[in-house]
């Protein structure tokens, strides 16, 4: 079995233990607050009421044993900083540590920290490409700057219509990926695919001529 | 311009009012804390020192005018509910809540936010899917049950030959979507599109075949 090290048990650091546990991984939960580590004694394997920020605690929990050590103190900058040092300092092999602003992310990647999350700025940044997105348009995933992949329901002018007959990528830059049909999703679907109402069509390409696309009846 | 009202200053407020502005949106930021409200004030079109639990405070922001609204208080739960309730009541078009837990979520559902987030969770969520992703495979998307879409590094015995000779699909049911090449991404490369060291390969399949793929030198 994998094994993982979490400490500080926030909303982030619960979430991510008891899912780790899930997901068939062997956790030990740390946090100074009983509360916090009463909360997920019964989810997780082992877990243990103690300070980070002492040298002779995380000396003592050996940590080069850990596949991958995750330090989720959030708010409290200096907790977090110290913690990561010393993960770093006893031998962990691969320490993923949350960051609240960019200077905090800046110095746990100085101290040692092998990766930097930033769970709060990750989903602004998702919420604000949501609001942004054109009418219709769910997006996906940026493959590149110019190729963004999204999702569209096939609009009324393409229903009965096969793929090859719509000519998608040469009129609009439209590469379809996948059709969402019902509990189905066919991949790389073939040229003389037709189009059916309620398909949702994965679409790889722009944002503008895929919204000519929807708009235009021939 | 996109208007926005987001309630609540806290990480995730803060980085989503100065991005939506970055974006070109006009921003109202609110919180009841002074301090956080000097750290944006500058960075957004309108800032306001306010209790949004305060009846008389909803009435007044005109809730009514925004295309989004977001309330961004995240663990005093109570002020949670009373703010997305108030910005209910006075008739905001869309409401975003940022929920700390489940129960917390159901409660925003049940008296009317639109949509409800959940930052620290989804975080843990694709942290602990990159923990167990298969070794050389970097998970994307999940595109359904069955199909993952991800990227690989193309391994050594696929250097030199086209699309067409590797017969991917047939042999480990894997479909390139595109090819990352340095700057470029050739997006549904054509069969006999050659592949070089360094090209990354997105691809949409299953992990246990493709890893089958990476390993097997014919
Ligand atoms: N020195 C320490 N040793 C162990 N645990 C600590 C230490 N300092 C803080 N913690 C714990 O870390 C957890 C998360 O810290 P904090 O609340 O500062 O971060 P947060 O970013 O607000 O969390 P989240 O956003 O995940 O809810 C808390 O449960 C806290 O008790
Ligand atoms: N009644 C209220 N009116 C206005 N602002 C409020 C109210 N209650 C809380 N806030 C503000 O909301 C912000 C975020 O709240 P809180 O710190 O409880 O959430 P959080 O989930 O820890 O935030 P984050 O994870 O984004 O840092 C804080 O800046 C706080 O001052």
């Amino acid at each position: 079995r994998r094994q993982f090290l979490v400490v500080g048990l926030g909303r982030f650091g619960v979430s991510l233990a008891v899912l780790l546990e899930e997901m068939g991984g062997e956790v030990l939960a740390v946090d100074h607050r009983e509360a916090a580590v009463t909360e997920v004694a019964d989810q997780v394997t082992h877990s243990l009421i103690a300070d980070t920020t002492e040298e002779r605690v995380v000396k003592d929990l050996g940590v080069e044993h850990f596949d991958e050590v995750v330090c989720a103190i959030g708010t409290n900058v200096e907790a977090s900083l110290m913690t990561t040092l010393l993960l770093r300092e006893f031998g962990a092999r691969f320490i993923v540590s949350k960051a609240s602003t960019e200077l905090h992310g800046r110095l746990l990647e100085k101290i040692g920290a092998d990766r930097v999350i930033y769970p709060e700025r990750d989903m602004a940044a998702r919420l604000a490409r949501d609001f942004f997105a054109p009418p219709g348009i769910e997006e996906l995933l940026d493959l590149s700057v110019q190729h963004k992949m999204f999702q569209i329901k096939a609009p009324v002018h393409f229903h009965e219509r096969s793929l090859a007959d719509l000519h998608l990528r040469a009129r609009f830059g439209m590469n379809i990926i996948a059709i969402r049909r019902g509990e189905n999703t066919i991949v790389s679907p073939p040229a003389q695919e037709i189009l059916h109402d309620g398909d949702g069509l994965v679409v790889v390409g722009d944002y503008d001529r895929a919204q000519e696309a929807l708009k235009n009846p021939e």
